[in-house]
């Protein structure tokens, strides 16, 4: 087996048939139960639970699942019957998890069905199911994982490989004992309905009293060379170190600046953002993104918006930009978003499009972790991608990034000391690490 | 078997066996990464490793499948993401 490195952080999993399949030969019962089996095939070997939520809270699901054919607004466009069947998107916000089944198949959805020569949804689903927990392909012949279609029923125990890498994701399933029961059944309970006004769930905080981000110890929502200043953005606020503040390293010195509001700077952006997503500076224009709007600004002068990001070409299913740079090996403009990336034909400052073969998946950028919080472009032309407290630098030649290791942001950007780190050293995807400022 | 609907190049680069850089930043494919994406697929798949695209890796070309790539970032020649049991 082999796990892809994302995880649901919780293990009351929901889900829902967006779209229902346009062959009129299965009914949408049919199609439920299929894929209620396939995901019991995971539940039984796992610690995780899935929960089925109606057509009409299909939206707030953690797994999505719709049928389609051809382009279907995503990077992955089918490809008619036979070839590729279905594809899943690993765990994550916006499309993370949802699962896509070509409906130019015969999907089969009983198995004494022996007549119509079709695909078996079960199968199909039970196996796309294992890449929205997390898992990759496997290429152990006859596990779930295996990419190549292969007959499973739902009375058939998941195989031992795609159940180790499974508990390798969430941990062991325990039994009321305690101990370790791989292929545990609960027992069968009712599914009380979803609260229809659930509280609501606020991000941990890393302000200080005053409600301003802690200089040394937060993530960074934007960052973005502008006028040749540095600006870091965090929540309402920003931070910006002048150019003649950088010093010979290219580091920063933050010690004691405070950050200021954004809208209060920025005439123009809402007075009550609560964050800004992304921000790119190219030749005298420099675009915001917040949500699923984007603003266009000369120096701080508004010059348009809010403008939709699907004047950009982008589909309406993304719900924000994670990043936005121009990238020093070509001159172009790059925008990232969950795992996907698209390049943007922004030399006509009047049309910003999106080019018309994106977006394309992230794995291009080699090492870079999907769901980013920010890119840069820095003064050295090399990019910098921000997830959490860590950045990772990119190498253009290598196409991957300089290390798998990410480095703590705060001692380089804001120029804060690092101290002892409590969970152990940063490594590849752990964004979890702190530091302290000098003072 | 039905018909093949990507060029072997194609399908290798899809499922992530050739490196989707070359898409990015323009490079042509050489042969010797050809032939690495090549074998590498026929382990994958569990037939003969040849380096060449013969009838049994066009069979398994054209066999039905997820479209998820086998191959994710950082995965080429390298078994490092496999977890330690």
């Amino acid at each position: 087996y082999t796990v892809q490195g994302q995880k649901w952080d919780v293990t009351d999993i929901t889900w829902s048939l967006k779209k229902r399949s346009a062959d009129p030969r299965i009914s949408e019962g049919d199609i439920i139960r299929e894929l209620r089996n396939a995901f019991n095939i995971w539940e039984g070997a796992s610690r995780l639970t899935f929960r089925e939520l109606p057509y009409r809270d299909a939206d707030k699901a953690h797994i999505q699942i719709i049928f389609e054919k051809g382009q279907h607004n995503d990077l992955y466009p089918f490809d008619g019957k036979g070839s590729i069947l279905a594809h899943a998107f690993f765990p994550g916000s916006g499309q993370g998890g949802d699962v896509h089944f070509d409906d130019d198949e015969i999907w089969q959805v009983d198995s004494r069905d022996t007549e119509s020569k079709g695909t078996r949804l079960f199968a199909v689903a039970a196996h796309e199911f294992g890449h929205s927990l997390g898992l990759s392909h496997s290429d152990v012949e006859g596990s779930l994982m295996y990419p190549w279609y292969q007959t499973f029923d739902e009375n058939t125990r998941l195989p031992q490989d795609d159940e180790r890498g499974i508990e390798a994701i969430y941990g062991w399933k325990k039994s009321p004992k305690g101990d370790r029961t791989p292929q545990y059944k609960p027992p069968v309970k009712e599914v009380p309905a979803p609260d229809p006004n659930p509280p609501p769930i606020y991000p941990p905080t890393h302000e200080d009293k005053y409600g301003r981000p802690k200089t040394c110890d937060t993530s960074y929502d934007a960052i973005s060379l502008i006028r040749q200043d540095l600006f870091i953005f965090k929540g309402r606020y920003f931070w910006r170190f002048p150019n003649n503040e950088l010093n010979k390293n290219k580091a920063v010195k933050s010690e004691n600046i405070l950050p200021s509001e954004t809208h209060s700077f920025w005439k123009g952006l809402p007075e009550d953002l609560t964050h800004v997503d992304a921000v790119y500076e190219r030749g005298e224009i420099v675009v915001f993104f917040i949500g699923k709007n984007y603003w266009i600004f000369n120096a701080n002068k508004k010059k348009a918006g809010p403008i939709p990001l699907t004047r950009m070409k982008i589909s309406e299913t993304i719900d924000k930009i994670d990043g936005a740079m121009t990238w020093g090996h070509n001159d172009k403009t790059y925008l990232f978003s969950g795992s996907q990336y698209w390049r943007l034909d922004d030399s006509n400052h009047r049309n910003f499009e999106v080019e018309p073969d994106y977006p394309r998946d992230m794995y291009v950028w080699k090492g870079v972790p999907y769901n980013i919080d920010s890119v840069l472009r820095w003064t050295d032309n090399h990019v910098y991608f921000f997830k959490g407290k860590v950045y990772w630098k990119f190498d253009d030649r290598r196409m991957q990034v300089a290390s798998e290791v990410p480095t703590l942001s705060a001692p380089f950007w804001m120029g804060c000391t690092s101290e002892p780190i409590p969970k152990g050293k940063p490594r590849t995807g752990d964004t979890s690490t702190s530091s302290s400022c000098r003072t | 078997a039905p018909a093949k609907k990507f060029s072997s190049e194609a399908y290798l680069l899809k499922f992530g066996y050739l490196p989707q850089s070359n898409i990015e930043i323009r490079d042509r494919v050489s042969e010797s990464t050809m032939v690495a994406a090549i074998k590498n697929f026929q382990r994958f798949g569990h037939i003969n490793v040849t380096g060449v695209i013969d009838e049994d890796t066009r069979r398994l070309m054209a066999k039905p499948r997820c479209g998820v790539p086998d191959r994710l970032a950082g995965q080429f020649n390298s078994r490092r993401h496999r977890m330690k049991r």
